[in-house]
């Protein structure tokens, strides 16, 4: 049984990337 | 036997690519870019023509084809996702771009601050490609004036990896940051197929078959990508935590899950990678037009997508219809004869053997997934 209340409940949140090791080049800018 | 069906695989996969990129008339562009207006990515693609003419070996445009990708984002910003979004284009004009002796393109910060500087009291037309699906949007943000008495934050550690834009910033935080990468690293995801291990670190984490995939983990180890990477990375972890960011495609959230490795280092479950598990194009009821209208703070209500077609991005649905028919036709039959290929094979073995064999984690081919 899939708990949908507790997975609604992430809809509005992002994952904070900035501490990730990443392919990107150059800096963060915000 | 096993290494033919991994090769028919792989050609499988590639025909795929080769098919949805011919059927879109563009020879190179990868079907999933296509949603972007050519004219965005005019100053991306002409700079390794140059560069190739000069003599420099240059690599594929779909592996340097890049974006500023939203790498974090404020409470308060309701208009960006991080990992999926990537700016590419402000005013439908592209991303300024300057190119280095190589041919490689790296964002004009110093330009893209003045367009936001223009833009004080007013909105600024932002082009967005996202990696759900390969979809293409536009996102008016609004862009406020510094208020004269306001004082730049300046860091006491002098930072060089973070060099300013070399333009004083006269609005104020736009509630997001950003980072040039490649659009094809939103595509490094593993798709969960099932749960082949009862009560093992992926069931007790919660991972839910076919609506989840992993985009991410811990430190960000994913990011480089590989069919076999999530593997090695699981392996590595045996007998520890590992924090996974796992997207669900029926709730359209992210969510962050911590797995307990066992000392056999496995997950628990069987992934799939590749071009058939991409994160696919979120689909909404019809209701929530309806909803937007009555409600201040709506919340959109994702209908769950089919698996037939929750690959396909929207923008080439009609290509790969016919291939995937072929698969699922097989679907009743080889895969049965290969799974008693391989059964009959584990039966047989010796019990060293079988150890031995169930650390090598080995895909079923007729799923393109590898099991970890």
């Amino acid at each position: 049984e899939v708990d949908r209340v507790m997975l609604n409940k992430w809809r509005q949140w992002n994952v904070d990337m900035t501490t990730w090791r990443s392919i990107g080049s150059g800096p963060i800018m915000e | 036997m096993f290494r033919i069906a991994k090769n028919l695989v792989r050609t499988f996969e590639q025909s795929v690519q080769d098919t949805l990129a011919l059927s879109q008339d563009s020879s190179n562009l990868d079907a999933f870019f296509q949603s972007i207006p050519p004219n965005l990515l005019s100053a991306q693609l002409e700079s390794p023509v140059d560069a190739v003419s000069e003599g420099v070996k240059h690599t594929n445009v779909n592996e340097t084809l890049s974006g500023l990708r939203i790498v974090w984002v404020d409470e308060m910003q309701f208009q960006l996702q991080s990992f999926f979004d990537y700016i590419v284009g402000f005013n439908d004009d592209p991303v300024p771009v300057v190119s280095n002796q190589h041919g490689f393109s790296y964002p004009d910060y110093r330009r893209i601050t003045s367009i936001f500087n223009e833009h004080c009291g007013r909105t600024l037309k932002v082009n967005i490609w996202s990696a759900k699906g390969g979809t293409f949007r536009d996102e008016y943000i609004s862009i406020i004036s510094k208020e004269s008495d306001d004082l730049d934050d300046v860091s006491l550690n002098h930072d060089e990896r973070r060099p300013s834009s070399g333009e004083a910033h006269q609005f104020q935080a736009l509630g997001f940051k950003v980072q040039w990468t490649p659009l094809i690293a939103s595509t490094f995801t593993y798709h969960i197929l099932n749960v082949n291990i009862p009560d093992g670190p992926a069931q007790s984490a919660g991972l839910i078959p076919d609506e989840d995939y992993i985009i991410g983990c811990q430190d960000g180890l994913l990011a480089t990508g590989g069919e076999t990477l999530l593997q090695d990375i699981v392996r590595s972890r045996a007998n520890y935590d590992l924090v996974l960011y796992v997207y669900n495609k029926v709730s359209d959230c992210v969510r962050p899950i911590t797995v307990h490795i066992g000392p056999d280092g496995r997950l628990g479950c069987n992934v799939g990678y590749g071009f058939l598990h991409r994160i696919p194009t979120v689909k909404h009821c019809p209701q929530q037009a309806q909803q937007q209208g009555q409600d201040d703070n709506p919340v959109p209500v994702p209908v769950p997508v089919e698996s037939e077609t929750a690959f396909v991005p929207s923008a080439f649905t009609a290509p790969p219809v016919p291939t995937k028919k072929k698969s699922k036709n097989k679907k009743g039959t080889q895969p049965l004869a290969m799974d008693d290929y391989f059964n009959e094979g584990r039966d047989k073995s010796s019990t060293a053997a079988k150890s031995a064999e169930s650390d090598i984690l080995a895909p079923p081919p007729q799923k393109q997934s590898s099991s970890d």
